[in-house]
């Protein structure tokens, strides 16, 4: 499903260069379970972005179900973003003049639904999340959990195969944040490849596997016994 | 120093009201240390916009240092804002096309600081939060969580007597958020008041109180005899 080979980021800041992924490997294949830790600032949103296909890599290679990646073009890159991923970033990106509800239909009219599909599953999203109730409130009417999990809502709405989540429970309480969670693996169970990025060691223990990432390079890549 | 009767907090959304704060009545004496929890959506960032003098209740009174906040007009309400309130964001609100030293500056110019004196005072509290190394990228060129202690740094670098930190750790893994809050922790033993929101019972643990909300009212308000 996702094969890295020596993938590198590095940004040019002029004066001096910042390294933030150096010579990754890693194979995560398709109903995985994968929650990606490491310090601030150790490349792991720089490594979701580029597994989202939302950045390319500097040098490397990544391969997506067989196909190159860093070889297909913008179109077909959109393709892939739209039919089998969802993403959660780790800053929300919400339409600040839109409201809950057309947030979370946002990929569905990428995607060609019909506007009565489209309110439907987006509704069914938001009701998933908790926030059957503000559905007509725009971001800067909600909390800073409910815009979180407003953009956990936008991801699934598309039932993506693919779903990568920047710190999905950052902003929640413990309860809440377990909600959230139990969504997760339940798309695990029925057969999506999920990966996770998370400081939280109890968030990461509903996961399979572990990588921990330090000073843009992997550091461990274990196997989650107790999940 | 801060005192709270009855306060309330409705957000009119046309055909329905939202109740974010209800009969909230309490006392923060100087030189408390203070952690708000609650569940997402239970009022604390409003009770802390409304502390700091952002945001203005919808009833009821809020007395600081003996001034009824109330009753001052923009000008004063600016002057205790820039003097005495340090205010960590929730959403950080840095300004994009501004560097990291220039976001902690900005507080300073407000208050009248030679340019000399300002980028000393930028570079000390970049440093404190182990940003020194980051000090010329913008905030789409940092992590999520060097943005969040930008917005640290940015609230202690006019060395307000109050500090307001909404979230302060919610981006950092654990051994960053416990150095943030070991310079919390000193501040306050330097007399300043602090109140934090945050989820984590461990970081609450740090605080001398505790107050919890639910649904926009105090639900329990203790002292934490571990600390
Ligand atoms: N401008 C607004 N218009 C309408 N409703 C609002 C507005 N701002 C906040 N709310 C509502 O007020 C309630 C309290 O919001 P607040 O941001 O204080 O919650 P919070 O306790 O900080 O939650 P979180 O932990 O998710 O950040 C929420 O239910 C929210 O939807
Ligand atoms: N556009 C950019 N230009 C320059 N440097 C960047 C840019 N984006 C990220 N960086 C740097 O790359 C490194 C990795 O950033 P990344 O966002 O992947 O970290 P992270 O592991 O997600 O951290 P956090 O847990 O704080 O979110 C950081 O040191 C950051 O400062
Ligand atoms: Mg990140
Ligand atoms: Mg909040």
């Amino acid at each position: 499903l996702i094969r890295f080979e020596e993938v590198a980021k590095t940004y040019d800041m002029g004066a001096t260069q910042v390294f933030a992924l150096q010579g990754v490997s890693m194979e995560i294949e398709r109903n995985e379970y994968v929650a990606i830790m490491g310090p601030s600032g150790s490349g792991k949103s720089t490594l979701m972005n580029i597994v989202g296909c939302l950045d390319v890599p500097t040098a490397g290679r990544y391969e997506l179900n067989g196909e190159m990646v860093s070889e297909l073009d913008d179109d077909e890159l959109a393709r892939i973003r739209n039919q089998e991923i969802g993403f959660v970033f780790q800053t929300f990106n919400l339409l600040p003049r839109s409201n809950a509800l057309r947030n979370v239909e946002l990929p569905l009219i990428y995607a060609g639904c019909s506007a009565k599909e489209r309110r439907e599953r987006a509704v069914d999203a938001l009701d998933s999340v908790g926030l059957a109730d503000r559905m007509d409130h725009r971001p800067n009417e909600l909390s800073g959990g409910q815009k979180q999990r407003v953009a956990v809502a936008r991801a699934l709405a598309n039932d993506p195969s693919i779903i990568l989540a920047d710190e999905p429970t950052g902003a929640l309480d413990t309860r809440t944040g377990v909600e959230i969670m139990d969504l997760f693996s339940s798309l695990h169970s029925s057969g999506n490849t999920i990966i996770i990025v998370t400081h939280e060691e109890h968030i990461a223990a509903y996961c399979r596997r572990i990588i921990r990432f330090r000073d843009g390079r992997i550091e461990s890549d274990e196997f989650n016994v107790e999940a």
